[in-house]
């Protein structure tokens, strides 16, 4: 039977899974928990036209069409987090005691041009 | 990697790589917080992460001090009482301008009693400001003040408008701890206080507002 046909990413700016171990930096002597998480990153083009949902600003807007004039002498807008989300660590600090922090901008849930 | 790494760990408001020497069990309050954020749907919508709704205080730092005092010798002539020991916490982990919106002290003990209580009996429990010596401080009376009937094995004392009023000496706290049986009671000392080592442990819990959280917010 003829094999199903691939899925092709979409290369347009949106999230793109990442998980962060800690284990992975080395970090997993003092942090208690999360073990890791799912931090994510942005990547994709933000072409011309700009569609709605790529989440553009309008300066986004403007570079887009200085780009379609002059492509060697401005870029297309650039693929970046729009919305992130906070998470809390467990971990020991330098004196053995247990520390809970909330970290802000941790997870990307969102991205735009 | 170690410049990158030490430039990553001074954003999340470290001074080194933490390398636990000795690691307590992690204190169920903090699992309890740490759990309860981690089940929210995300992304967290209705989550301030510059507070800490578990107190109702705002802050976006949770720790839990060990005591490393010691007991102290018991000074005559005091018959009544039953337990004299120095709370001693190292708060120097602490950064310049955090600033402490809660100070929770807890005293555990090995069980519910010192011993069963006898008619018209009573447990004082006291504690006060002292220099590192154990000493306390001549003429501060005592921060916390209780009676009771039965101790329980877990006593929690709010601290914070005392350290907020200025009584937190530099960059740690020392505080004495004194359990006395009320003077009115029957039988002999000895007997009130038996028990007397039933203080199991005591720890110091602190939320703080650190710096990326007192920085003012943009306007939308």
């Amino acid at each position: 039977s003829p094999a199903s046909p691939p899925v092709t990413p979409s290369p347009l700016c949106k999230p793109r899974r990442l998980y962060i171990s800690f284990s992975d930096v080395g970090w997993e002597n003092w942090i208690i928990a999360p073990q890791g998480y799912l931090a994510n990153y942005c990547r994709g083009d933000c072409p011309f036209p700009l569609a709605a949902e790529l989440n553009s600003t309008n300066h986004a807007v403007l570079q887009t069409m200085v780009h379609s004039l002059d492509p060697q002498g401005t870029p297309q807008p650039c693929c970046v987090p729009v919305r992130l989300s906070p998470i809390s660590i467990l971990y020991y600090d330098n004196s053995d005691n247990v520390v809970l922090r909330h970290y802000e901008d941790m997870v990307v849930d969102e991205c735009g041009c | 990697l170690s410049w990158q790494e030490s430039s990553l760990l001074k954003s999340l408001g470290l001074s080194a790589k933490p390398s636990p020497k000795r690691p307590v069990p992690v204190p169920p309050v903090l699992w309890r917080i740490f759990q309860r954020r981690k089940e929210l749907p995300r992304p967290h919508q209705e989550l301030d992460s510059c507070r800490v709704e578990e107190f109702h205080v705002p802050g976006n730092i949770v720790r839990v001090f060990a005591d490393q005092g010691r007991f102290l010798p018991e000074e005559q002539p005091q018959g009544w009482l039953c337990l004299r020991k120095l709370l001693f916490f190292n708060l120097s982990v602490l950064e310049e301008g955090e600033r402490l919106t809660m100070a929770q002290l807890e005293l555990r003990f090995q069980h519910n009693s010192y011993h069963s209580p006898r008619p018209g009996q009573v447990l004082e429990l006291r504690l006060y400001p002292a220099n590192p010596r154990g000493q306390p401080q001549p003429g501060r009376s005592p921060l916390v003040e209780r009676s009771f009937v039965q101790l329980h094995k877990s006593l929690l004392f709010k601290l914070s408008a005392a350290l907020k009023d200025g009584k937190m000496p530099g960059r740690n706290l020392t505080l004495v701890l004194e359990i006395s049986a009320s003077s009115g009671a029957s039988g002999s000392p000895r007997s009130l206080c038996a028990g007397s080592d039933a203080l199991e442990a005591a720890s110091l819990l602190v939320v703080t507002l650190g710096r990326q959280c007192r920085a003012p917010r943009s306007r939308r």
